[in-house]
Formats: structure tokens, sequence, C-alpha cells
């Protein structure tokens, strides 16, 4: 027996909207921990790890770990039915092959559930060891969606460059190039306009901004994005699930030909 | 422009 119930319903329509044009299918595993999601886009050059730990959840019940295989779109379709103020609580069985999705408005005075259909999903899981990264830039997340925007319309891979200046997001395409320079700045009002840039050694990584815009569908989850670089290694674009966890999007770089 | 890597060549399956 499963039965999560989310006060902030609004968040899990956020999360939906936030990986459903990245992943078709996806498993969601319910332990004693939390609520989590690891899959890998049809491509399999990005991957998206989600986290809502049960502390965040108002009541988590949770008998045994349970695997629910659901299409995204069709899960975002059941959800797009909640308010955004509404209570949200998933609930399914042990041997279940549907989910339920019951949505209440804050008072109380409208309760619908909603059935789906649960799949199997034969998903491969990977063991993402914890990196030391040479940069990691704190920025806020509609800054970061706007550069990802911006530089699509020039071209179609950003190189990222983190040096004493700051972080440098640049593109190249058939009407010219474009260079955006982020500098660390905390000399501002409130802290989630501050832009933070730690590094231990300059980097420079090239990406596929197709994958960059996708990930920026979650910039309406968290006021800041983390982006964690190394050379050689995929990019670790991080948001923040309020206080009760994240969604961290990794994109295989490009190299070279 | 470049060559796209796989994620799969990073992390290990579990």
């Amino acid at each position: 027996m499963l039965e999560l119930r989310l006060v902030q319903g609004g968040l899990l329509k956020k999360v939906l909207d936030s990986l459903k044009d990245l992943v078709n299918d996806a498993n969601f595993d319910c332990s004693a921990t939390g609520f989590s999601l690891q899959a890998m886009d049809s491509s399999h050059v990005a991957l998206v790890a989600l986290l809502l730990r049960s502390e965040g959840f108002e009541h988590y019940r949770c008998d045994r770990n349970l695997s629910l295989g659901m299409n995204l779109s069709n899960m975002a379709k059941m959800l797009k039915c909640a308010g955004n103020d509404d209570i949200v609580t998933i609930k399914a069985d042990d041997a279940a092959d549907s989910v339920t999705f019951m949505f209440e408005s804050p008072n109380q005075d409208k309760i619908a559930d909603f059935d789906m259909k649960l799949m199997d999903i034969d998903s491969e899981h990977l063991g993402i060891p914890e990196a030391e990264f040479q940069a990691i830039v704190r920025m806020p997340s509609a800054e970061f969606a706007r550069i990802c925007k911006d530089l699509s319309t020039i071209g179609d891979t950003v190189v990222i460059s983190v040096t004493k200046e700051g972080v440098k997001f640049s593109t190249r395409g058939d009407i010219g190039t474009a260079n955006i320079v982020c500098r660390h700045n905390t000399s501002v009002d409130k802290p989630e306009e501050a832009t933070i840039i730690e590094m231990e050694e300059t980097v420079s990584l090239t990406f596929a901004l197709r994958y960059m815009n996708s990930f920026t569908k979650a910039t309406p989850l968290a006021n800041q994005v983390t982006i964690s670089l190394s050379s050689d290694l995929p990019v670790v674009v991080e948001y923040k699930v309020a206080e009760m966890g994240h969604i961290r999007f990794y994109l295989a770089p490009k190299i070279e030909e | 422009r470049g060559i796209q890597r796989n994620i799969t060549e990073f992390y290990r399956s579990t």
C-alpha cells in the first residue's frame, strides 16, 4: 500500500512539466526515503534524477518498495486537472496495475480522483558516484533559461567555460557568434538574484542546446539553478524542489570531431 | 558540431 499526500500539489505539476518533454516513460520508485525517479531520454544523451524526500509529504505511507511505471505525458495530463493550490494524494496498492491521483481543493469543497493505468517499463538504472567538480555555478534560473533560449536562436551547441573572469556561454552558427559572460555577483538585493561561482580549476565543455533548453522547463520550480562542471564529465544542472528534494539533469558533453 | 557522447559511457549500470 502506497499513500503519499502532498499539500503543495502544484509542485508535482511543475515537476511533471519539467520531465515530460525529455522522458516518455519512467519508473517512479517509492521507498522509505522518498519518491524518486531516474530516467534517460530516448537517445541516452541526458539523464534525469528526481528525489522528493518522504519528510516533505504531509503523509507518507509506503509499506514496501514499489516501482510505478508511468507514461509521463499521460501523468502530466492527469496532473494538469489539479488546481495549483490543490492537495495531491498518490495512491497505489502493492500489486496494482493502476495508480490513483486524488486532488482536494484547499477548502475541501472539491475532491477529484483520477485513475491512471500503470505500465511495465524495462529501464536501465545507472550508478552516479558523488563527484568533486572543477567548477560550480549558482545563478538565477530565469537568467540561465534566457541565455539558453537566446543562444539557441544562433547556434546548436553551447560552450560553457568557467574562469576567474566568470562563466561564459558561447555559441556559433551560420549567422555569427555570441558570447555571454556572467560574473560572480553577491551584491544583490535578494539572495536568489546572486551569481556565485566556485572554481577549483578552469573548465570548458560543449553541450547540445536542445537538451539545455529542455532542462530549463524546470525553471518554475526554483529561483536558482546550480550548474556543476568537470572536464570530460556530464554537466549536472540542478533545481531544488522546495525544501523537499531536487531534480538533477545530467548531460553528456560533445567532443571535437 | 562535435560528436555527442552517450550518458551511459560515464556511469555504470546498477
